[in-house]
């Protein structure tokens, strides 16, 4: 038997090299580097297979692995790209790349879209806006009357589907999200520029120098 | 007032992302 003392990290399924994923990202490598620390802890939480599971997605925003969210289930399921169920290290920085304060606004414009579109039609349907709306309301416990949520959801229509053809495409999205800004203050997170502060460990495993 | 439908599912928590960020 050979005594193999190999100084080599093993890395998570599905990890990719932080110099590449920051040349595709808003991302320095150190960041990404940072961002591989946050995920090892994700990905192991319930789990241990290196790969974010939704529930462990779950737990993390709200501690609780069985709390459904309509909202979180569309993240998950969009930070999935290859729509396999689970989310590896090189989906995981794409997709929060996507949030940082430095992304293009037309990336954000065009996330938010995918995630309003829960049918994936490629439109924002009457009935799927209605839907987003009664599911916030019933997880806030808020109450509205039917007849509230109509009004506000025929308001909306007013004002965003110019064409009048009773759904929004992505075109008019961009249009009335270029009117309303606010409609993608979700899409920033701030946190992902200090997120090398915030896990200062990955400087003891870098292996790349930051040229930054 | 101007509050539209997106605005109001905007609030959701599940849109806030922050909680992976947090130290269990």
């Amino acid at each position: 038997m050979g005594c193999f003392s190999s100084k080599k990290t093993k890395y998570t399924p599905g990890y990719e090299e932080p110099t590449v994923l920051a040349s595709e990202t808003s991302f320095s490598v150190s960041e990404v580097e940072a961002l591989y620390e946050l995920f090892k802890k994700l990905s192991r939480s319930i789990i241990d297979d290196g790969l974010i599971h939704k529930e462990e997605f779950q737990f993390a925003l709200f501690r609780n692995r069985n709390k459904k969210n309509l909202f979180v289930d569309r993240i998950f399921d969009l930070f999935d790209i290859k729509r396999n169920g689970v989310v590896d290290f090189g989906e995981f920085v794409r997709s929060l790349s996507i949030f940082h304060p430095d992304a293009p606004v037309s990336e954000k414009i065009a996330f938010a879209f995918k995630l309003y579109d829960l049918r994936q039609t490629g439109f924002i349907e009457r009935d799927e806006l209605k839907e987003m709306v009664v599911a916030l309301l019933h997880e806030s416990d808020l109450i509205l009357s039917e007849d509230y949520v109509e009004t506000i959801v025929d308001k909306t229509y007013t004002d965003a589907d110019t064409k009048g053809d009773g759904r929004i495409d992505q075109e008019e999205w961009k249009e009335f999200v270029l009117k309303n800004p606010s409609l993608i203050k979700n899409m920033t997170l701030p946190y992902l520029k200090d997120i090398t502060l915030a896990f200062p460990s990955f400087v003891l495993n870098s292996e790349v120098p930051d040229s930054e | 007032g101007n509050l539209n439908a997106f605005d109001i599912i905007s609030l959701s928590p599940g849109f806030d992302l922050s909680g992976l960020f947090e130290e269990k």
